[in-house]
């Protein structure tokens, strides 16, 4: 298990600190604001009140040892960007951060930060919304770059008490139904068989490219 | 296309926004403070101040007669909520709203929000990252529910020269490659030959139970 350092307890820092316990990884968070580490000394093991601009606090809280750091403090560029720099400098494998803008990703990369490594929650989260806001059949979905996504979608009318084989979803959308959940048996089977009946309580995950994803998650 | 009201431009509602704009949908883009809402005059086609605590401003607005209405507006409880509120009330067909907390969350559930129409960015991200934080061979995944995942995975050092067959990965590993891309062609090729041999440029789409993924992740 990992030792990760969090750095700022905004909601992202927060769930992220819960979640990596939950996985059991030895997690020491941190923020600025005395109010906010007295508030978690109950449920975080190790947490501690320093301020990330400063690489001396950063180097006694034991930065040089980590496995990961989190800089979850968003809005707060400079002492993003600083702890970061601090960060790189003091040599800790893996560096994250969450972003607030393009900017922001620009600087951070330009500190050698890895892209991956950059989180903007709020801007992925609006552009997949943008994508659903005009039917709720795509009920998530995950894009993979180049244009594909993938999506889970509830299916349409349409569709109902149709096998995937007459669906041809294929030649007619262009898109990919690589597996369908029973909501029943609560089970993904990822090999569909092309003769089973789709039922309104299925869920199709399905791959393709965003306009024909869009298209289909139109259908009424 | 549909027209949208979005209330609150913070850097979910306004790349909201910006998205939303860019898929033709007719945007109305609302925030309180005139600062905010004249820095966006020059990129949005319509943006007006108003407060969303009150009734009559959203019906003065036109909110009566948009198709969706997203309350962006997480950090703000009080105007979230009796924004959605006022929406419902105003008979909006659809309300979206960005939540911060699960307390949050179960208010507005309460008030009849559709619980796919709250989201909560902060934390489906960090819960995402605290996934992959031990490998970046998990570049991405999507929760499935019922504790099913699909995640997009770099292969590891000892999966490369070697064909799915050989890996056997669904008995190993129980988990089920969907798709496997080529990222030197750039498409996704969803009914992989389990004969071809894994290169160090693909990705694989993989389907599975979270523990197996995580698993599958840290495999070297
Ligand atoms: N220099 C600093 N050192 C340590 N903690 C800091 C510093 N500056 C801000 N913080 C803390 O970081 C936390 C998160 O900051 P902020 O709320 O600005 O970011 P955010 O990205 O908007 O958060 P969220 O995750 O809620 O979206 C706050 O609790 C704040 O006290
Ligand atoms: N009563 C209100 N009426 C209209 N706009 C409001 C109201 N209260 C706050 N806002 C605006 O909503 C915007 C977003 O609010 P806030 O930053 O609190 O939310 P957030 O969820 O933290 O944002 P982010 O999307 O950046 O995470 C701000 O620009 C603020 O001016």
């Amino acid at each position: 298990m990992a030792s990760v350092l969090v750095l700022g307890l905004g909601r992202f820092g927060v769930n992220l600190a819960r979640e990596l316990a939950a996985l059991d990884h030895q997690v020491l968070a941190v923020d600025s604001d005395i109010a906010i580490v007295n508030h978690f000394k109950e449920e975080f093991a190790d947490v501690v009140q320093a301020d990330i601009k400063d690489m001396e606090a950063l180097a006694s809280l034991g930065a040089r040892d980590v496995d990961v750091a989190v800089v979850a403090v968003g809005s707060r560029m400079d002492a993003s960007i600083l702890a970061c720099l601090h960060l790189k400098e003091l040599g800790v494998p893996r560096v994250i951060a969450k972003v607030s803008s393009a900017d922001h990703k620009k600087i951070l990369e330009a500190l050698g930060l890895d892209e991956r490594d950059l989180v903007y929650p709020e801007r992925d989260m609006a552009n997949r919304l943008a994508h659903t806001l005009t039917t709720r059949n795509i009920m998530d979905s995950l894009p993979l770059e180049e244009g594909y996504s993938i999506v889970t979608l509830a299916p349409p009318a349409s569709f109902i008490g149709k096998t995937l084989k007459l669906l041809d979803l294929r030649r007619r959308h262009n898109v990919q139904v690589v597996a369908i959940k029973d909501t029943l048996i609560g089970t993904w089977n990822p090999v569909p068989s092309p003769d089973a009946l789709i039922k309104d309580s299925d869920q199709l995950l399905i791959l393709g490219q965003e306009e024909d994803l869009d298209t289909l998650g139109g259908i009424k």
